[in-house]
């Protein structure tokens, strides 16, 4: 037996809207740590994992580790059916081939039931090692969002540098080229509005910017992006999602052949 | 121009 009670029902809505562009079917795992997913792209170029924690939830029931196969499109679609402010519980039962998603309105006045039906998906689940990396940037979402929309109308790749600088995204296609650099910028009213960029090694990577431009569907989610890069590695870009948990995209680099 | 990369050649089957 599976309760979840999510008072802040729009972060479920906002979360699915952050990943079902990047993934069709994917298993949701329910532990006694909290609800989450990992999956990969079809062409296995991005992994996102999502994770929220047990304590987030207002009610947290479940009784066994639990994996349930969704087709995300379709989950989206019962999720919209949601009230931004409406309180989503999700249920299931042990070995049942439903979810329940029942939604509350804040006044109570109506309550609302969809059943999804599950789905066998046999994915793979990755090892993500602990890395310490060369560099990570703090920015505002909006801003990261900005720069990736303006890049991919000029190219399909971007290179992100960061060196003692600032961090430079840089893209190049058939009408011209395209710099933006920032600065590490702390002198700012709001905290979340910092540009914060903390440099152990030099760094500089190319990606599709089809998929960074994917990832800006979480800013909703969360003021800031933090993207972490090491020349060995896939880049991550993280929202948190409030104070319970995060999505992580994972993005493999270009690389020259 | 560059090739893309495959995220299961950095993380391995758990």
């Amino acid at each position: 037996m599976l309760e979840l009670r999510l008072v802040q029902g729009s972060l479920l809505k906002k979360v699915l809207e952050s990943i079902k562009d990047l993934v069709n079917d994917a298993n949701f795992d329910c532990s006694s740590t909290g609800f989450s997913l990992q999956a990969m792209d079809s062409s296995h170029v991005a992994l996102v994992s999502l994770l929220l924690r047990s304590e987030g939830f207002e009610h947290y029931r479940c009784d066994r580790n639990l994996s349930m196969g969704m087709n995300l499109g379709n989950m989206s679609k019962m999720l919209k059916c949601a009230g931004n402010d409406d309180i989503i519980t999700i249920k299931a039962d042990d070995g049942g081939d439903t979810v329940t998603f029942m939604f509350e309105s804040p006044t109570q006045d109506k309550i609302a039931d969809f059943e999804m039906k599950l789905m066998d998906i046999d994915s793979e689940h990755l090892g993500i090692p602990d890395a310490e990396y060369h560099s990570i940037v703090r920015m505002p979402s909006s801003e990261f969002q900005r720069i990736c929309k303006d890049l991919s109308t000029i190219g399909d790749t971007v290179v992100i540098s960061v060196t003692k600088e600032g961090v430079k995204f840089s893209t190049a296609g058939d009408i011209g080229t395209a710099n933006i650099v920032l600065r590490q910028n702390t002198t700012v009213d709001k905290p979340e509005d910092a540009i914060v960029i903390e440099m152990n090694e030099p760094v500089s990577l190319s990606f599709a910017l089809r998929y960074m431009n994917s990832f800006t569907k979480a800013t909703p989610l969360s003021d800031t992006v933090t993207i972490s890069l090491s020349s060995e590695l896939p880049v991550v870009v993280e929202y948190k999602v409030a104070e319970m948990g995060y999505i992580r995209y994972y993005l493999a680099p270009k690389i020259e052949e | 121009d560059p090739k893309q990369g495959n995220i299961m050649s950095f993380f391995k089957k758990a």
